[in-house]
């Protein structure tokens, strides 16, 4: 089972901490460190894979990074090298498509982009709301709120509602987990808790008697997967559980098709 | 007693709750919203004043706000709007100053700039180190570490590290109070809490049968006033208590005389 998962978003928005959270890896560590801490002159896209055991499955999993995004005072077109990865991947599979039994091919296309929003407590910012209308028809976007444990429960739930109406006004298409079958806690979640707000982190602290992942503060510890915190298990759960095959369809049947149709038309 | 403050940073930094905590005003508020929540085209540089007693002493406080400072997806220039009204007050200050008996003119020059610097946890952003480069021979610039909540005690340490040192390679002088005689803690300050680590609310919360100003989470309530948990108390103590006077003097006596040497031999 192969996956390809894109993330996006200004340094220090804890996306390095986030993958590393989500699949108990280190892929980020002080060897290999997360795309904040590589020099960037100009956006780069680069690509690491990762074996995971999930469930008993074997998942190859495809990291995509973008070091420099959103970091600069100009920060114009820093969206650009990420269109023409996406679609290069495209490219790569629509060729390989008129060779090759399409069942036996490698599927490299993305699957999936994480967008980190800030989580300043306003609003989406001009480069958030241009990076999302760009991409919603290119591959499954999902808008995560970074840091949330930045936010009071109060402060997260205007915000996120700030931001889902924002999306609207923009008529941009974020990826809404879909009902399906294994998973009926999707309606729900559509309606109160998008977009997911997460933490992430590489320690593990003792709570109480429990060993939990989380963020030791003075006043006490943010925990990664209690859902009174943040969403991260939500996330977690419908990334890796209950969406991820759902993720490759509709990468297939929508945003590739959209891609392939525009291709041969040109 | 004048004295004029500009706060400078991107949205969603804190900075309109910063000042409403440390002046104990609510001069943002539902009827005046802080410079975040105005519509920007391009970035406005705005003042307003307040008139507050401290220690028996009626000081008037101009705010001077920045909205839209680092907002765009494209920041080239930001910063030139606030050099100009700054120098316009030198500019106005000047030109008084042949006319009228100096003791007698109202001193509107900006005494103090508060720069605030995202949370990010990993270093200074280019918009950061260009707008310090370009203002701090212009004004006395004392940058802050927005949202310090966000940040555990030991990552904390290790931005004001990081931060110090690109500040020092940038050769970038900031305000760094100095000693001076009613306060003998400015060394120590000085080497260990520099950039101060701020935290603000406009929130009192009950924290064990006492009333105080801070920030409920579910994990426990981070206090504004509480040294352990952020360094709001020594920016409150240095800037209006200990070094206000001083701010004053370095502005007349650095910042101005280097206005007006440029405007002399021009
Ligand atoms: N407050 C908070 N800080 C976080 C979180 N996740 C990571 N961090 C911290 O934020 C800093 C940057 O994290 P990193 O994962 O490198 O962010 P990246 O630049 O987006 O890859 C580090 O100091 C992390 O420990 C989180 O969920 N909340
Ligand atoms: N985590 C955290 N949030 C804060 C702090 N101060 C203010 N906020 C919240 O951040 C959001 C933006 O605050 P605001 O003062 O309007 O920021 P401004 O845009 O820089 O003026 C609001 O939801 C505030 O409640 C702080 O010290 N820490």
């Amino acid at each position: 089972f192969e996956f390809t998962l894109m993330v996006v978003g200004e340094s220090g928005l804890g996306k390095s901490t986030l993958i590393n959270s989500l699949f108990l890896t280190d892929l980020y560590s002080k060897d290999y460190p997360g795309p904040s801490q590589r020099i960037k002159k100009t956006v780069q896209v680069e690509q690491s894979k990762v074996l995971i055991k999930e469930g008993g499955v074997q998942l190859t999993l495809t990291i995509v990074d973008t070091p420099g995004f959103g970091d600069a005072v100009d920060n114009s077109n820093c969206w650009q090298p990420v269109i023409n990865y996406i679609d290069s991947k495209c490219e790569d599979f629509l060729n390989a498509e008129s060779r090759v039994n399409r069942r036996l091919m490698p599927d490299n296309r993305v699957h999936c982009c994480l967008y980190f929003i800030a989580p300043s407590g306003h609003g989406l910012k001009p480069l958030d709301i241009e990076f999302m209308k760009r991409l919603h028809d290119k591959v499954n976007v999902i808008p995560l709120i970074a840091k949330a444990d930045t936010l009071t429960p109060e402060e997260c739930q205007l915000f996120k509602k700030q931001i889902m109406k924002e999306i609207q006004e923009h008529k941009i298409k974020i990826y809404e987990f879909p009902d399906t079958e294994d998973d009926e806690d999707s309606k729900l979640i559509r309606r109160i808790k998008m977009p997911l707000a997460v933490v992430g982190s590489n320690m593990v602290i003792e709570v109480n008697g429990r060993k939990v992942r989380g963020r030791q503060y003075p006043w006490g510890v943010a925990e990664v997967e209690n859902g009174e915190h943040c969403d991260f298990t939500v996330l977690r759960n419908m990334l890796i559980r209950t969406h991820m095959q759902d993720l490759k369809d509709v990468t297939n049947n929508v945003h590739y098709e959209n891609y392939r149709s525009k291709k041969l038309a040109a």
